[in-house]
């Protein structure tokens, strides 16, 4: 059996030139994931951040 | 005749495994040319034409499954394991269970395994209080079950990856149209508590950020949707008075923002025009020894359901990689809703040995069951009466659950249902 999550978050930002000290940057806020694939994850435990 | 019968001897031999398949592949061609025959002497009769069962590419193997009934192997699979076993053999029959599939018996929340009569009672086992902590972090999404990351990642275009950049799309998995204003009402009761937050929603409207008092609980708005609140600030924020008409604000936002998007692009499309965001998807595999129950992983409200009544294709991760749209095939339950950041779905997709998907605020969802393709030729002959084309699954709304959220409201790591054998 398996689950499909599908759902809406916000994008992550890049900084601009003036915020990032002249250099882009990762993409900051957002959704972050925390998992890896093939990770075995129990009931609970977070999948990813907004 | 007397003296052959007690005289003969009897010998019982296995019938090869390659030899069972092969008949039972014959039989079921025979099954699907006798349909066809049937179906084309029915052409432009007023009958509905019933779902065509849709044949997928791939290996070998996959063809060889695509013959075999697999939902009705699935649902003896599920009788077989409703079988009372002998008492003595309860805890040395589900411990070598255990063995096999790795199940962590001491996190059983009944510690007397003869408790279980059957595998099917085992296998929808409940475990203890505290076993599984939900992660602390409010603006966390959790894992919904106990399992495996398939995948996961940001939807472009549409399109999921399922794996090993096998792609299908969204409308394919979720349905291509916009749930329906004129869906069938679901009964969406569990039992008295949701009775009594039913009777309670009168109440919403005096007590503007009080839905819902339930044992002396009292539920907001707030509580509902963990994390930042669009207009208001952050939870935490929220003024403890009565005078501020959070709830209705905050419906007119969802129902502006989904309003305004609905010209625009495919219904799943990203709703919000305030915050800048995207889709994104994650699939979790439960593996046979695993707690087969599911959670919610965010707060969020279910407004409606469709339940895809499919194929039973195993879902194991070698299936995944070579059965193309493996998900768009199967049985499924796709819940759809929203929350705080928007358009929100879970989908459990069932498998051969686990066809039966239960959702715990559904009673009337069935899945696996012989009823379930004379709901859909109900479904698909009054899509027929009404003009329409028939979309190939059965549609309901819970928007009688919640007048105000027009859905059924789950709470952050609230168990919503299951997976059963069979």
């Amino acid at each position: 059996s398996t689950i499909v999550l599908v759902f809406e978050a916000p994008k992550g930002r890049r900084p601009t030139m003036d915020e990032g000290e002249g250099h882009e940057g990762e993409p900051e806020g957002g959704l972050r994931w925390t998992i890896t694939e093939g990770q075995k994850v129990k009931v609970g435990e977070a999948l990813a951040v907004v | 005749l007397n003296s052959a019968l007690k005289n003969t001897k009897i010998e019982w031999k296995p019938i090869p495994i390659a030899l069972g398949v092969t008949f039972l592949g014959a039989f079921q061609l025979y099954r699907i040319q006798r349909r066809e025959k049937h179906i084309q002497s029915n052409e432009g009769a007023d009958i509905p034409r019933k779902r065509e069962r849709i044949r997928p590419s791939g290996p070998w193997t996959v063809q060889v499954m695509s013959t075999l009934p697999l939902k009705a192997l699935s649902r003896l699979w599920g009788r077989f394991n409703e079988l009372t076993i002998p008492y003595y053999l309860r805890v040395p029959g589900f411990k070598l269970y255990a063995f096999i599939f790795g199940v962590n018996l001491s996190e059983v929340a009944e510690p007397d395994l003869h408790t279980y009569p059957n595998l099917a009672a085992f296998f929808y086992r409940t475990l203890k209080p505290g076993v599984r902590p939900l992660d602390p972090n409010p603006h966390a999404i959790l894992s919904p079950a106990d399992g495996k990351v398939i995948q996961f990642g940001h939807i472009e275009n549409g399109e999921v990856e399922q794996v090993k950049g096998v792609t299908y799309s969204l409308d394919a998995l979720l349905g291509s149209e916009r749930p329906s204003q004129n869906a069938p009402i679901a009964d969406a009761r569990i039992g008295a508590k949701h009775e009594h937050m039913k009777v309670d929603h009168e109440d919403i409207l005096r007590t503007d950020q009080e839905f819902a008092k339930v044992n002396g609980i009292t539920y907001t708005l707030p509580n509902l949707f963990s994390g930042p609140w669009p207009k208001h600030g952050t939870p935490s924020e929220m003024p403890s008075d009565q005078s501020m008409p959070a709830a209705p604000s905050i419906e007119s936002e969802v129902r502006a923002d989904l309003e305004g998007s609905e010209a625009a692009g495919p219904w799943w499309a990203p709703t919000s025009a305030k915050t800048p965001t995207g889709l994104y998807f994650c699939v979790i595999y439960l593996a046979p020894g695993d707690y087969h129950r599911f959670h919610s992983p965010v707060s969020w409200v279910v407004e409606s359901r469709r339940h895809f009544a499919g194929e039973l294709y195993s879902v194991s991760p070698y299936l995944q990689r070579t059965l193309p749209g493996l998900f768009t095939l199967n049985e499924r339950v796709v819940l759809l809703g929203r929350w705080r950041w928007g358009f929100f779905s879970y989908t459990p997709v069932g498998a051969t040995n686990v066809g039966s998907i239960k959702i715990n605020f559904d009673r009337e969802l069935r899945t696996n069951s012989l009823t379930t393709d004379t709901a859909a030729d109900r479904a698909a002959h009054e899509a027929a009466k009404r003009g329409e084309p028939y979309s190939g699954f059965a549609e309901a709304s819970y928007v009688n659950a919640s007048r105000v959220l027009r859905g059924h409201a789950l709470g952050r790591g609230e168990e919503m249902g299951g997976f059963q054998l069979g």
